[in-house]
């Protein structure tokens, strides 16, 4: 639906935005390596959607292992947030933002985004 | 900025580049108008130029909006998720969801938060994947039009200079006429 102006747009619960496909990951806020939650899977699948897991990685359980860490990681690097490996509400709030299809890595080890530069720190 | 693999791009035989739109999705002339800002704003920066084809059969870049399994692997998710996707040069193909909501704001306004976060700015998008057809990768820089996300109700169509070093790296300015390396995008 192509909407021309504010104006014209309807009350919230007309919307489809009220199905967004991503927000049932904000129930694994808190979550880190060790645990095991119904939903990882479905977060794992979507860091390799973006790149993040080596898509040799197929089979998606619901444990917070050491891969979904790694790509926790990698996307905390490449958005600018706190490096924790786990999933703070910050880093949940920008996974669950909508976002471009294309892949932000390649294959879990490629990237151009920050985490795959090496920053040159110079001492001024 | 980044760029996809192997640094792909527009031959430079091929600079002026023609586009066409999926005539199923039977899009409005304002609707298409949007896509020919959108691509006003690269074509400023470079020495590339844009021009509207009828025939996608003749087309560089085919555009079209497509709900879920459309047939290229990438599944869209339905409303918010995934947004849009498109291909690095040559192939020129840029896919929109078509179960959005999608909001198309006057051309003054280059940033802005709306008061709605549940319909998607479609020249905020149509600006990013651009840069995907033109071979820019993703960027970490936040003010960038390459930065992967956009919230709903966001508005921002102007290349920051992360974007505009990035395309010029690419294909250079065009010229003294064309925007220089260091305008554009809010500061």
């Amino acid at each position: 639906t192509f909407y021309t102006n504010i104006s014209s747009i309807p009350p919230l619960h007309l919307l489809n935005a009220t199905r967004s496909a991503w927000e049932t990951f904000e129930k694994l806020t808190g979550c880190h390596v060790g645990d095991k939650a119904d939903g990882l899977s479905k977060l794992k699948q979507y860091f390799s959607r973006f790149g993040y897991i080596p898509a040799a990685v197929d089979n998606f359980t619901d444990d917070f292992d050491d891969v979904l860490q790694s790509a926790i990681s990698t996307y905390q690097k490449n958005f600018n947030l706190k490096v924790t490996g786990k999933l703070d509400a910050s880093t949940l709030g920008q996974i669950v933002k909508p976002r471009c299809g294309n892949p932000d890595m390649i294959d879990g080890t490629t990237s151009e985004m920050n985490a795959g530069k090496k920053f040159r720190t110079v001492a001024r | 900025y980044s760029f996809f693999p192997g640094k792909p791009q527009w031959p430079k035989r091929n600079r002026d580049l023609s586009y066409a739109f999926v005539p199923l999705n039977n899009l409005t002339e304002e609707v298409k108008q949007v896509f020919a800002r959108a691509f006003t704003r690269w074509a400023d920066v470079t020495p590339l130029n844009f021009t509207r084809s009828e025939s996608i059969l003749r087309a560089d870049i085919v555009i079209g909006f497509f709900a879920g399994d459309h047939g290229d692997g990438e599944p869209f998710d339905g409303p918010m998720g995934t947004l849009a996707h498109a291909s690095s040069p040559p192939t020129g193909m840029f896919h929109l969801d078509g179960d959005e909501d999608w909001l198309i704001s006057g051309e003054d306004m280059s940033r802005q938060i709306l008061p709605v976060t549940s319909v998607v700015d479609l020249e905020s998008v149509a600006v990013h994947e651009i840069g995907h057809l033109l071979g820019l990768g993703h960027s970490s820089v936040e003010d960038a039009i390459m930065y992967p996300a956009i919230s709903g109700g966001h508005r921002k169509v102007e290349l920051a200079k992360d974007d505009i070093e990035g395309i010029q790296h690419l294909y250079g300015d065009g010229g003294s006429n064309r925007r220089s390396e260091t305008s554009g995008g809010a500061e």
